[in-house]
Formats: structure tokens, sequence, C-alpha cells
């Protein structure tokens, strides 16, 4: 089979803090997340590794990083309380999985791929997907492992923003975390 | 919302997404990144593609499988068809951005607000990032 060269995207969100009041740490901060998720997936790439374990790992590496909204510093719902959504596809046979709702597992693109793997569906949410992924083995974390102070003051700034019936000014980076 | 698409050395494609929607959203509310061809879609006779945005926009118009319709139909190359599209969107009160690749060339990052946290790795490995426009 003839080699093809490797490429590889991330995004981060489209919701992203105004430039000008993004100061040069913060704006650091953001590249560095961004390199070391490229990082993540270009290793595996560069060695031969199917398209899959790619982005599979460069999408771990941002749920990781609490700036980004997904996984740990995940935004926090009108309950207070996050829920995670995630999915995975492979070209060649289109094989796909995906979970909606769900609040445990450290890499929701994980649980993800073991619905795609190992449980016959694409899709699963809430309580099935959580118990299917426990019955899998998956590792279970605290809603408190994924809260950062940052999202839960973006809901409290939220909440009383609908109490008061004020309109919505938030920015892209507030509405979409 | 993160996302991310690849292709290997064996021509193979992959699209990932992940996110926990928005601020306040009510309980219960699913975007477009877990629904295939919606935010997250993969096809070897096209290409990958990872979605951030209007969930609810990018739901209704099944935004990654059209972008991948548009290519497989040879319609549009793929970095005209991603422009297209994510403006056509952006008229439809379809805010965000999306992530692209196909089964050759380079990777295809277009978004239509303020600002996309993005990057790719070039033939080489080496890395670029971005913010605003």
């Amino acid at each position: 089979m003839t080699k093809t060269l490797p490429a590889l995207a991330i995004h981060g969100g489209a919701g992203t803090v105004p430039a000008h009041q993004l100061d040069n740490e913060s704006r650091a901060a953001y590249h560095e997340g961004l390199r070391t998720a490229l990082r993540a997936g270009w290793k595996l790439l560069h060695a031969g590794a199917p398209a899959l374990d790619a982005v599979m790992a460069a999408v771990k590496a941002l749920e990781d990083d609490t700036l980004f909204n997904a996984g740990r510093g995940a935004v926090l719902t009108s309950a207070g309380r996050p829920e995670m959504d995630a999915a995975i596809m492979r070209g060649s046979d289109r094989a796909a999985g995906a979970v909606a709702g769900i609040c445990g597992p450290r890499n929701p693109v994980e649980a993800a791929r073991l619905v795609m793997e190992q449980s016959g569906h694409v899709l699963m949410m809430g309580k099935g997907a959580e118990a299917f992924l426990r019955e899998v083995g998956m590792e279970f974390l605290p809603a408190s492992y994924f809260e950062t102070a940052r999202r839960r003051a973006a809901l409290e700034l939220e909440l009383a923003r609908r109490a008061s019936g004020a309109p919505d000014i938030r920015t892209d980076a507030d509405r979409h975390g | 919302t993160v996302g991310a698409v690849a292709r290997d050395v064996n021509g193979g494609l992959a699209a990932a997404t992940s996110t926990g929607g928005y601020t306040a959203k009510r309980p219960g509310r699913v975007g477009d990144a877990p629904v295939i061809g919606a935010g997250t879609f993969a096809d070897d006779a096209s290409c990958a593609v990872s979605c951030t945005g209007s969930g609810e926009v990018f739901i209704r118009y099944t935004a990654s499988a059209e972008l991948a319709a548009r290519v497989r139909l040879g319609r549009e190359k793929l970095d005209e068809a991603a422009s297209r599209l994510i403006a056509e969107l952006g008229a439809r009160d379809g805010e965000g951005g999306m992530i692209t690749v196909g089964a050759e060339g380079a990777p295809v990052l277009v978004f239509n607000c303020s600002g996309m946290y993005r990057g790719y790795t070039d033939e080489e490995g080496v890395l670029w990032t971005a913010i605003h426009r």
C-alpha cells in the first residue's frame, strides 16, 4: 500500500476570550495546551499508528487541560454539575462511538471508543451509558474532579443574569465555555 | 468543546470531539458533538470532521456529513467546501468552526466567529497553533 503523508489538526473550541482580554500568560497557556495535544497525536502518527489512536490521544490531552471545555474544566449545567458528551469515528469502515450526558470517566472520548468497540451501539446516553462503562471496567471520578473555580464563577454569573432578566451580553468564551 | 481530525500513513482518516456543552445549559440538552454527521464524522472516501459552536444549528444542518457529501460528490475541494459551508452556517445563526482533513493535502481549519483555539502539524511535524484571526 502506498504511504500517505500523515496530518493532524485540533481545536479547543470556537468561543475564545476576546483578544484584548487575553493576557500574555493566558495566551501562552492556551498555545502550550494546544501544542501538548498536537504532540500527543503526532507522536503516534509519526510512529505509523492509526488515525483513530491519534485523534483519541489529542482529544484526551485537551480533556485533561482545565483551560478547555471538555473533561476536566468542562462547563456546568444550570443544575451546577458537568454533563459531558463525546464521539469518535473511523473513516475506513465508518465505525463510530458516542456518549452523551455522562459524568465520571476522566476521558469521555475514551468512553466513546468503548461504546464503539464493545457495546454494539453507536450512541449511548446518561445512566445507561454510565452503567455500561462501569461494566467494562472504566474508572469513575467524582464530579468535583471536573469542576474548576472559573467554570463555577461563569455559572453563577449566568444564573444571576437570568434571575435579573438582564440581556445576555456574555462573550463567546463565557457562553460556549 | 475540543476536537481532532487525523490522517495516518495508510491514508486512514478519523475524527473525535468532546465537550461540556455550554455554561448553564439545561440538564439533558445535547449538542452536535456526539451526533455522528453533525459535530463528528469520518469517511476515508471524503474527509474527517470535528465541529464546535452552536450545536443545535450544526445538528439541524448535519454540518459534518454535509461537508463530506460535497467533497464525495466532487462538487467542491475540501478547503472551498469548508469555507463556504461555515459561512452558510454562520448566516443561519450557526456560530462556530470546524476542522477537517481529507485523503490528501493539509488540514483545513475554518470558523465564522471571533476566534477558535486551533492547531495543526505540517508534513514535517512542525506544530502550528492560533487563537484569534
